[in-house]
């Protein structure tokens, strides 16, 4: 199943 | 002081950001509205952008932040009839935000401001490796297709066709846009590009979607979604985290 990511975890990537 | 020409397309700006966001800040200044925020649990992003040319009349001094309760707003413009003007118009002194339906007559609602301030998130700097620009309501009804089927939706990019599909425990769903399709607009990759979505935030994003609109989206490998489209005169653009196997 897959899992839902939150937006902060790729604010902080880019 | 600003004039929209028609309540009821406003209304459908209103509408689907409230599908979002429970309260907005509002920026006015010279160039028009912006406001731009996050939805409480942090999956999606929401970006409104009204340029002043949008406007029929606008006037301001400086820069105004107008906090504003969305689920109010929305009842209210669900009041708009179909040759209304929109007139919105700040009261500094009774902190409210007068939301005025102009046709034959004038009716007027006072809705009170939320000291709420302005988000500092920035619209970040994302290289997507595919863009499609679709007819939105094509887009549209394939994501109420995949709803039949399960919670969420892969959107893929890959030979040059744009592809929706899903998988439930039983039954599967996929739409393609292949250049022969008169939906696809315009498609553009380097390479392959497939995320994973939930629907329940796509069809709150596009919500307020109908014929003839046109959208654009950015995609990349488990990477968020980017979504852009003009309603009303407004720009929307949406951000949406993806779901990760």
């Amino acid at each position: 199943k897959n899992k839902q990511i939150k937006l902060i975890d790729f604010f902080n990537n880019y | 002081r600003a004039t929209l020409e028609s309540a009821k397309e406003f209304k459908k700006v209103v509408d689907t950001v409230a599908q979002i966001l429970d309260e907005i800040c509002l920026i006015a200044n010279e160039d028009g509205i912006t406001a731009r925020a996050m939805d409480p649990s942090h999956v999606a992003l929401v970006s409104l952008e009204i340029p002043r040319l949008s406007f029929e009349d606008y006037e301001i001094e400086g820069e105004k932040e107008i906090g504003i309760d969305l689920e109010a707003f929305k009842k209210i413009m669900n009041r708009a009839k179909s040759k209304d003007k929109l007139i919105l118009e700040l009261d500094e002194e009774k902190n409210k935000l007068n939301v005025i339906f102009e046709n034959s007559g004038r009716r007027k609602f006072s809705l009170a401001l939320l000291d709420i301030s302005a988000s500092e998130i920035k619209m970040p700097e994302i290289e997507y490796p595919a863009v499609v620009m679709l007819k939105g309501d094509a887009f549209k009804e394939a994501l109420k297709d995949a709803d039949l089927i399960s919670d969420y939706v892969i959107l893929k990019v890959e030979d040059n066709k744009f592809i929706v599909e899903t998988k439930g425990e039983l039954n599967d769903f996929s739409a393609e846009f292949d250049e022969d399709s008169s939906a696809l607009i315009s498609i553009e990759s380097q390479g392959h590009a497939k995320s994973a979505f939930n629907l329940e935030y796509l069809l709150d994003m596009v919500k307020g979607i109908k014929a003839g609109d046109i959208v654009k989206l950015y995609l990349g490998t488990d990477m968020p979604l980017k979504l852009e489209y003009s309603l009303g005169g407004a720009n929307l653009t949406f951000l949406l985290a993806p779901r990760i196997e």
